[in-house]
């Protein structure tokens, strides 16, 4: 509305209606120290609709009668505002019933970043219209997912871990220097040195450093067994890789105007910080934000 | 890391095609400035400090 270059167009709420479900799990000691979590799985129990219940053109065509659940990660700031972050979201049909499982393993990783003493996780579970505008179908309305203390537990909503300890499945700090790397050795960092005097390429113009300490990750990773692999199909094999990295300073002579003059840059990912077990295709942690 | 992956990623940073071929003058010119000299400590102590996470 502050622009000279368009004009004001109002907006009009069609519907937002959402069924909307808090759920709150206490997470401290559950997850195990020095472990990694793979996935993180919430299950939830739908409810079946009784036949009656439904209107007529749904009982006809059962496939148009959907909602889309939504999961957000629910996370309470210093300063009493709150800030939500999607984590999965799904159609689900109005006509089936039993267990519907959503991955929930980035919301995992968010309470994990979390100072201490850590709140719980707050998952907020949200029954939406599959669309939205006029006509829509209201079948929402009819999705139910049992809540806590259903009798005997049973459908009660679930939360699943799914970790690896990193003793056995996770990298070890810096190589043994006394001891050469061969293909049995477990990940871990080795000491490289980049001799930048010896390139010729850099002599007289990259003043500083003369070389620098660039390490390596080399070695194998334990991989898990084949009845866990089973599960996630989608996750390559564990590789050791550089997981945090340094970047290097340089002075370089760089001639401007005729005349040369020493110039600092920094060059980014250059020294290996930190080597780690990882799988291709696992989920890469979003940095939480403030 | 490789010499050419090091060699390239310098020339990115300074929007270089080729490493520059200095006059004999201008290389033999060794004196860095204290300002330039202290940037580059200033960024070698918070490179220790600050390490990007990735795969």
């Amino acid at each position: 509305r502050f622009s000279q270059s368009f004009r004001e167009v109002a907006g009009r709420l069609l519907a937002s209606e959402a069924n909307t479900h808090l759920l709150v799990f206490g997470m401290e000691q559950r997850l195990p120290p020095d472990s990694e979590l793979v996935q993180a799985t919430l299950r939830l129990f739908q409810e079946p609709v009784p036949r009656a219940a439904l209107p007529r053109p749904e009982r006809q065509s059962p496939r148009s009668a959907r909602a889309q659940v939504t999961v957000e990660w629910l996370r309470l700031r210093d300063d009493g505002s709150n800030r939500t972050s999607l984590v999965d979201s799904r159609l689900v049909s109005v006509h089936e019933s039993g267990w519907k499982a959503f991955d929930v393993t980035e919301a995992v990783n968010f309470w994990q970043q979390l100072s201490r003493p850590r709140q719980p996780l707050l998952l907020q579970v949200s029954v939406q219209r599959e669309r939205l505008g006029p006509g829509a179908p209201s079948a929402h309305k009819r999705v139910r997912f049992a809540g806590q203390g259903a009798p005997g537990g049973r459908g009660e909503p679930q939360l699943e871990l799914h970790t690896l300890d990193l003793k056995d499945y996770g990298a070890r700090d810096d190589c043994d220097p006394e001891a050469p790397a061969t293909e049995g050795t477990r990940c871990c960092r080795r000491e490289m040195y980049i001799d930048l005097q010896g390139m010729k390429w850099a002599e007289d113009w990259v003043l500083e450093p003369p070389g620098f300490l660039a390490y390596e990750c080399v070695g194998t990773c334990q991989q898990p067994p084949e009845s866990l692999t089973s599960q996630w199909p989608y996750l390559g094999p564990r590789q050791c890789v550089a997981s945090e990295m340094a970047s290097l300073p340089v002075i370089v002579s760089v001639q401007e105007g005729g005349r040369s003059r020493p110039r600092v840059v920094s060059l980014p990912n250059m020294r290996v910080q930190k080597c780690s077990c990882a799988s291709d295709g696992a989920l890469v942690p979003r940095s939480l934000e403030p | 890391l490789s010499e050419e992956q090091l060699r390239d990623s310098l020339l990115q940073q300074l929007h270089l095609s080729e490493p520059p071929v200095l006059d004999q003058a201008a290389a033999e010119e060794p004196a860095i400035p204290a300002h330039v000299r202290a940037r580059y400590v200033a960024l070698l102590q918070q490179s220790h400090g600050d390490h990007s996470r990735g795969k």
